[in-house]
């Protein structure tokens, strides 16, 4: 049997929030050490890894591995039904063609179950090798957010510098150009809002804007976002998930034609 | 100009 109970469903609202943009449907790896998901987008331009370790649930119970390939509209239509201050649990049995999801509200007088129909996905999964990268910039995610929402204005892509100085955003298309630099900011003592870059050699690359922009709805999940670059590799752009896990995006750049 | 590459160029099946 599987089964994982979660007190903060708004945790797994936000999760389908951040990858509803970029996949139709992929398969929940769960086991002893949680559930993982690594799917790339219809078009293979970037790939969603997901890690939700059993230690950061309420309870969880997996006696056997599962393969639990589901349509993610369907699965965030679901997660619509639950109100953010519910406890969701997901719960399969063994050779499951079924998941079912039970939302409990706080005082446990409203239990809604939904039971959605498992798919046969047949998904290749990429090694990701290990890199020690460049560039690894932390900043907060708010404010990546809005530079990837103003330079997407300008042009279809988006330049990424980096540099001791600090990490430098810019744009360029029919109206003109943008260009936003950030510099590390000094020691502060709200790490939310603080910007820095740990650089072993400076870095530029240009990167979609359009998936930029599917990878900011995860926002919500974590106040800073790290992002990992090196030279003519995909950028990673990882959130942190509250103590349960993390969401990691990667991206491969745009090369000159 | 700039083309876009594919993930599937730097990370193998597995």
């Amino acid at each position: 049997m599987f089964e994982a109970r979660l007190v903060q469903s708004v945790i797994l609202k936000k999760v389908l929030e951040a990858i509803k943009d970029l996949l139709t449907e992929a398969t929940f790896e769960c086991s002893d050490c949680g559930i993982q998901l690594q799917a790339m987008d219809n078009a293979h331009v970037s790939l969603v890894s997901l890690n939700l370790r059993s230690d950061g649930f309420d309870k969880y119970r997996c006696d056997r591995n599962l393969s639990m390939g589901m349509s993610v509209p369907c699965m965030s239509k679901i997660l619509r039904c639950a109100s953010s201050e519910d406890t969701v649990t997901l719960r399969a049995w063994d050779n499951p063609d079924t998941i079912v999801f039970v939302f409990e509200s706080p005082n446990r007088d409203k239990i809604s179950e939904y039971e959605m129909k498992l798919i046969n996905l047949d998904q290749e999964h990429l090694g990701i090798p290990e890199t020690l990268y460049s560039c690894v910039v932390k900043m907060p995610s708010q404010e990546f957010a809005r530079i990837c929402r103003d330079l997407s204005q300008f042009g279809d892509a988006m330049t990424i510098a980096c540099s001791k100085e600090g990490i430098k955003f810019s744009a360029a298309g029919d109206y003109g150009t943008a260009n936003v630099k950030l510099a590390q900011t000094a020691e502060t003592e709200n790490q939310e809002e603080a910007v820095v870059v740990e650089m072993k050699e400076p870095v530029k690359l240009t990167f979609s804007c359009r998936y930029l922009n599917s990878f900011v709805k995860a926002t919500p999940l974590c106040a800073q976002v790290q992002l990992s670059m090196s030279a003519e590799v995909p950028l990673v752009c990882e959130y942190q998930i509250g103590e349960i896990g993390h969401i990691r995006y990667y991206l491969a750049p745009k090369i000159d034609d | 100009n700039t083309k876009q590459t594919s993930i599937m160029t730097f990370f193998k099946k597995s």
